[in-house]
């Protein structure tokens, strides 16, 4: 009766209470889903009656192809039969690492053959060393000499006096 | 290392495929019975001759796809057992009893009549062959977009749950919600009409693919 309505199934026992539904690919029509209304009409009602958008009763669901493992499709293996391999992907994917190697390995051997023009000589320790300075002993300097420093001495003991001692 | 274990050949002429029976309905009426498997689960198929109170029954999932309980004994009590359906399958009658009848009760009065409520199981000639859990109004679900809309006469599927192509889901309702407005006699016969909606706008591309 409606124009939306793609199947209507046989009249079936109202005791049964039960319908089983096997999800057809030709319901998709070529959509990877689609909501549909499932509603259920009694006998004491008749077709012209009867409308499922405007039915009291009414459940709305989604219909959608199930999961699929991706191989390779019709289309690409015609391709590949014409000899047409789109791997220009594959290249990109190679290409990478192997420009970070070259220039690893060129840095390497720019290091090896420049090794003798280097000249690190002013920040190696011993020149650093050199820099440091010395600020001699405490007593000498000027704004400690007044300082009198106390020897050590012991730390007040508790002394435990009983009737024995 | 393991041995390799070789599949066992297929049994081309096996017994277990469901053969039709023949069974006695109402007096002496007899019919051929044809056992109908459907996603795994036979349905009419000829009852064990010993009843067994742990026989597996077919429960359905929220989105309609069947799933076998096996009920089991736990601490003297059955549990996962067969659901029971309350009043839902039953007829109800009132009978008048008299002060007579009732065998003449001390707190009643004479002249009283007492109204007693007697339920009387529905025909389960053709339901009971059915293993699915049936659906009663117990099993409705809330939908709408604030769940707050019964979602009667259905119980499976549930409201906008994903139904996979090729797969079966049992679509299940209330056969008693189908009484007719004048004579309140339940339907006989129903159909069902699947139509295209336009998906509401906040569902939309919210699909896995």
């Amino acid at each position: 009766p409606e124009k939306a309505t793609f199947f209507i199934t046989e009249w079936l026992n109202n005791v049964d209470g039960i319908f089983p539904l096997e999800v057809q690919e030709a319901w998709l029509q070529g959509q990877a889903y689609r909501a549909i209304l499932v509603t259920i009409q009694p006998d004491y009602i008749n077709d012209d009656e009867f409308l499922p958008s405007t039915a009291d009763n009414g459940l709305e669901f989604i219909i959608k192809l199930g999961s699929k493992v991706f191989k390779t499709t019709k289309e690409q293996l015609a391709l590949q039969d014409a000899g047409i391999y789109n791997d220009s992907i594959y290249y990109i994917i190679l290409a990478i690492p192997m420009c970070v190697v070259v220039t690893f390995v060129g840095m390497y051997f720019f290091l090896y053959l420049t090794k003798g023009n280097r000249d690190f000589s002013d920040i190696k320790s011993s020149v650093l060393k050199s820099r440091h300075r010395v600020i001699g002993r405490i007593k000498d300097i000027k704004k400690f000499r007044g300082i009198k420093n106390h020897k050590y001495e012991e730390l007040p003991q508790f002394k435990k006096v009983s009737k024995q001692n | 290392w393991r041995d390799v274990v070789m599949p066992r050949p297929k049994d081309t002429t096996t017994t277990e495929a469901p053969k039709p029976w023949v069974r006695t309905i109402y007096d002496s009426a007899k019919e051929i019975v044809t056992p109908t498997v459907i996603a795994g689960i036979t349905f009419s198929a000829e009852p064990d001759k010993e009843s067994d109170p742990l026989k597996p029954w077919v429960s359905l999932k929220k989105d309609g796809s069947p799933v076998t309980i096996k009920p089991e004994i736990k601490n003297g009590r059955t549990k996962n057992a067969y659901p029971s359906y309350s009043t839902y399958f039953q007829n109800v009658y009132t009978t008048s009893l008299t002060y007579e009848d009732l065998g003449k009760p001390q707190n009643m009065d004479p002249d009283d009549i007492f109204e007693k409520e007697i339920f009387v199981d529905d025909d389960d000639t053709y339901t009971s062959l059915n293993p699915v859990m049936r659906c009663t109004p117990l099993s409705y679900f809330q939908k709408g977009p604030a769940k707050n809309i019964l979602s009667e006469p259905f119980c499976s599927p549930r409201e906008k749950t994903n139904l996979k192509v090729d797969d079966t889901y049992f679509i299940t309702w209330y056969t008693k919600f189908f009484t007719h407005p004048v004579t309140e006699q339940i339907a006989e016969k129903v159909r069902l009409h699947f139509t295209y909606v336009k998906e509401d706008a906040r569902d939309k591309n919210l699909h896995k693919r």
